[in-house]
């Protein structure tokens, strides 16, 4: 299928399978063709996608809701993959918050994809620092919830799957050391350690997993090389 | 077109295999 049929079907107003089938085939598309096919797809095939993820995210959660938006997650990843779609991407007002808002710890397999996507945008060398436009977008979703900023993180590392706790850790890893400020990476390592992560790291470091192993060697010498700057 | 695609695969092993924060302490 051409990129113009899936601009056509996402205008389409599908709904539930038909509409997961199509997100489903639309990804396998973008990762599977050349570059230029995602170009073709382009801003306007990302504008519906985004439109189409915050539409459900507004909605009251289904499971076939649910596996949608996981599944425009996997889209944007696969339309991210190359820099004109990464570009395209990171120009969008709209894409780093509705990522922010696909931090749901009630469903953590899109969660992991989530944060992994949020890690490697906010580590991306770009003149407008990442990081801190990532860092926004969390403080303004939960201040609409009337929670600690990091709380959705913790939660996070306190699920039983350990992919999710490893990407929570990475996204940690990447928000502190992109900072160029030593005050700020002081700060937001207190803040977490504060909201609970002191305890979280005592029962994650028992577990034997390799992925998690790095994310914690990782803050731990960050941690250490802060402390010995102060 | 091969270096323009993969760019989110090489930043997420990247961040998994802890290479982007060491070349960050360098």
């Amino acid at each position: 299928k051409s990129a113009m049929m899936y601009i056509q079907e996402l205008k389409s107003d599908y709904r539930d399978t038909p509409l997961l089938n199509c997100l489903e085939s639309l990804r396998v598309s973008l990762n599977n063709n050349p570059v230029s096919w995602v170009q073709n797809f382009g801003d306007e095939g990302l504008a519906l996608l985004l439109n189409l993820l915050r539409k459900l995210q507004d909605e009251e959660q289904s499971q076939i809701g649910t596996k949608c938006q996981h599944e425009i997650i996997r889209c944007l990843k696969a339309f991210m993959n190359n820099k004109h779609g990464l570009k395209s991407m990171l120009e969008s007002a709209e894409g780093i918050p509705l990522l922010v808002r696909s931090i749901n710890p009630k469903v953590p397999h899109m969660m992991v994809d989530a944060v992994k996507l949020l890690s490697a945008i906010s580590i991306l060398e770009h003149p407008e620092n990442l990081h801190e436009r990532v860092l926004e977008a969390i403080t303004e979703e939960v201040e609409k919830q009337d929670i600690e900023r990091f709380q959705p993180l913790l939660t996070g590392m306190n699920n039983s799957s350990i992919a999710l706790k490893g990407g929570c850790m990475q996204l940690i890893n990447a928000l502190i050391s992109r900072g160029e400020e030593l005050d700020f990476r002081i700060h937001i390592r207190s803040e977490l350690l504060r909201l609970g992560l002191r305890d979280r790291l005592k029962e994650v470091r028992n577990i034997e997993n390799e992925e998690l192993r790095v994310q914690l060697m990782v803050f731990d010498e960050q941690a250490e090389d802060d402390f010995e700057d102060l | 077109e091969g270096d323009e695609t993969g760019v989110m695969d090489c930043l997420m092993e990247a961040l998994q295999s802890g290479a982007a924060f060491r070349d960050r302490r360098k």
